[in-house]
């Protein structure tokens, strides 16, 4: 019997909108592609 | 000496370069339908030490049910579903933020139809020359104008033309878009006059069109023109089908309308080589 449990939710990386985002390896997460707005 | 950035695709500074992107794309093409941001791929800002910046994009975009000619808002104009043949437009995109405006100043984009989803009794794009197809045109507008009184319309562009097979053979659906006409014996020439009445035809049927159904758009704003004054004379009207004569439409054969696939008057070297090679795909 298998049971779904509850996961934290996963961190936003912040945005990776300064030159600082060159050199953090954590604002290095992808950030693309983006929402899909009518189908893939 | 540039910093590179990279925003979130989705964030406020992505959105507005994609919607630039999107509406000065529309505004380049001059045949087919109008096109909606579907995705943002990715997206780069490039600064420079004088502080302006260059944007560069890769969207995704969805042929909508509004012809280029129509005047509905993109916003009102829905996109084709998938089982209808979904065409899309796949487009790198480079802006410049100059005094606060986004103007875009290179573009590469491809088009194709999506053929993953393509099933079993499902619609199919037609090339824009099939002759039984486009024979099923003349005769849904030969319908069309059976039923108009005073006025005559020839075909300006055909849009799109599928079919679907069922029992009894292929069923054709097609759209295409007409123009008031002046007919003389058998032969239909569209009017030379802007204000000349157009609209867009969508038929159905076998081999006679047992549907017919046209909206006519809106007339033209046309400024308001001093009897005394000279004018100079309208552009001629397209020819009653586009013709495509491009090298790659000769050997692939046009399934549907492309977007404009390539303008960089100054060669930014920002446009990615993979959309160059991938534009032969049709």
């Amino acid at each position: 019997i298998m049971f779904k449990r509850d996961i934290a939710a996963a961190a936003a990386p912040a945005v990776a909108d300064s030159p600082a985002a060159l050199t953090d390896p954590i604002l290095l997460v992808p950030v693309c592609p983006g929402r899909v707005r009518f189908f893939s | 000496q540039h910093n590179v950035l990279r925003p979130l695709c989705d964030s406020p500074k992505a959105e507005e370069a994609a919607l630039v992107a999107q509406d000065y794309l529309n505004g380049q093409h001059t045949h087919g339908y109008k096109y909606a941001l579907n995705r943002i791929e990715d997206i780069k800002v490039q600064v420079e030490p004088n502080g302006q910046e260059t944007y560069v994009l890769e969207i995704d975009l969805l042929e909508t049910n509004c012809h280029v000619l129509d005047p509905t808002p993109l916003a009102n104009c829905s996109v084709r579903p998938k089982l209808l043949t979904a065409v899309e437009g796949d487009c790198d995109v480079v802006l410049k933020r100059v005094g606060g405006v986004l103007t875009v100043t290179a573009f590469k984009c491809k088009t194709e139809e999506s053929t993953e989803d393509l099933c079993v009794g499902c619609s199919t794009l037609l090339p824009l020359n099939d002759t039984a197809a486009l024979d099923f045109v003349q005769a849904s507008l030969a319908i069309f104008n059976n039923n108009t009184v005073n006025v005559t319309y020839t075909i300006l562009e055909v849009g799109r033309m599928s079919s679907q097979l069922v029992s009894g053979g292929p069923q054709y659906l097609v759209e295409y878009v007409v123009v008031e006409a002046n007919c003389t014996n058998d032969a239909c020439m569209p009017l030379n006059d802007p204000m000349a009445q157009r609209g867009i035809c969508t038929a159905k049927g076998f081999k006679i069109a047992h549907s017919v159904d046209c909206k006519m758009f809106a007339a033209p704003m046309m400024p308001a023109v001093d009897a005394n004054s000279t004018v100079a004379a309208a552009p001629a009207v397209p020819p009653a089908v586009h013709v495509h004569t491009d090298s790659l439409s000769r050997r692939h054969g046009l399934k549907h309308h492309k977007l404009t696939s390539l303008h960089d008057p100054q060669q930014s070297g920002l446009l990615s080589a993979e959309s160059a090679e991938s534009a032969e795909i049709v």
